[in-house]
């Protein structure tokens, strides 16, 4: 469902280059369930942006359903954002001026779906993630843990086909990261892709398929 | 060196109330070496923040060095914080316009070092945490891990006699993670009183003794 093909990504920053990804060339097959492992700064987050369309390669090429992304102008990736994918981000990018309901709320705006029926999605969810009793709170008057669960409802509400995760369990207790996993590997049972970045050894252990990053270089383990 | 006695924290919304803490007493001494542990939404980053009068407590008593903390203003306590207290924020607070080098350097801003010797401090710190080539970046050009690091390079800078450490390790890898705690391994082998929240059973396994924190309220392990 998603391919690469010799993906670079460059950052100039005056003099300097900071070469993050370095001829990234794999496929993702629908429904997989792949996690991503590295040292901190070796290139996760750069690879899950490019894999969310959330950012452009400097070179190479990325194919989603067959087709070139790059062909995509920005109102097209934005549909296949809105309508495919769910991206939990390493930093939880919630809003703060937006209740912990409003925040999960947000990825059905765009398909515009009617008021009883965005309610019950964003209930379900925030459940999901045992974080009902917070619905109207707002992020800063939230614990660390509990805003990464809200980022992950957040990523789960439009019931999306390719959930990408960077490092979703970072800040939960063993106990509470067990359920979020459990409830990956639900959506991946029901056909869902899952690609998930994770420090966690305990974790990797239970993905099939690993992608190790060293550096912004890639290489596949089965 | 730090004491609370029946220490409760309660966040009032509207009708509802959140007791974050619950009649917390016990005492901290100096040199020790103390993990605090417990689920999401526990209270641990409330209970750091009161000890490192970053907050005040709803009721009940801190004391610092024997002295009540309720009985110094803003100024003094800014005082000490900036004195004694390294703290390294669970969600970094890294200031986006700054470099790597000068958020790192804040914290010697109070006491105005001469420059040439906050430089060498700055780069002493950066060296620790590996962060030596990002010095020039901005957070927003920073991995979540660096950014982790630059915090707790910012905590060490003016090598304080307590550190407040909540979740330091939870965007690092295996490999750095295990530097970081030799890092503050070796800051409690010189005296130094380490207090550090973590979700890693291998991590909280280190520590002589152990704060479990459940539904605001504390129990004590050694
Ligand atoms: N400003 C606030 N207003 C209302 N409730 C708050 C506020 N800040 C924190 N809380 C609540 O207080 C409780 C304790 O929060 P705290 O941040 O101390 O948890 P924690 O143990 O650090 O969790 P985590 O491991 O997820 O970081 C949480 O249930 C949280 O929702
Ligand atoms: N905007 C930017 N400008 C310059 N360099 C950048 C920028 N964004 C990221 N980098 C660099 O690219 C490299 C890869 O960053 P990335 O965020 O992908 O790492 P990561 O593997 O996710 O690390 P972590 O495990 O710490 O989250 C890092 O060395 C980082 O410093
Ligand atoms: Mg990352
Ligand atoms: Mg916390």
């Amino acid at each position: 469902v998603i391919r690469l093909n010799q993906v670079c990504k460059r950052y100039r920053m005056g003099e300097a280059t900071v070469d993050a990804l370095v001829d990234a060339t794999f496929t993702i097959e629908e429904g997989e369930f792949v996690a991503i492992l590295g040292p901190s700064g070796s290139g996760k987050s750069t690879l899950m942006h490019l894999l969310g369309f959330l950012d452009s390669p400097s070179s190479g090429e990325l194919f989603f359903e067959g087709r070139p992304v790059a062909a995509l102008d920005e109102t097209a990736r934005a549909h296949v954002r809105a309508e495919k994918i769910g991206f939990v981000f390493q930093a939880f990018n919630l809003l703060p001026r937006l209740t912990v309901a409003g925040n999960v709320r947000l990825p059905l705006t765009y398909h515009r779906h009617p008021p009883a029926d965005a309610a019950a999605r964003v209930a379900d969810a925030l459940a999901r993630v045992d974080m009902t009793n917070r619905a109207h709170h707002r992020p800063g008057e939230l614990s660390g843990g509990q805003r990464q669960r809200v980022a992950i409802a957040r990523a789960l509400v439009n019931s999306p086909r390719i959930l990408l995760a960077d490092e979703p369990t970072g800040n939960l207790d063993t106990h509470t990261a067990a359920t979020i996993l459990a409830l990956f590997k639900e959506l991946n049972r029901q056909g869902g892709t899952i690609v998930l970045v994770t420090h966690s050894a305990e974790i990797a252990a239970q993905f099939p398929r690993q992608l190790h990053v060293r550096d912004g270089r890639i290489t596949d383990h089965r």
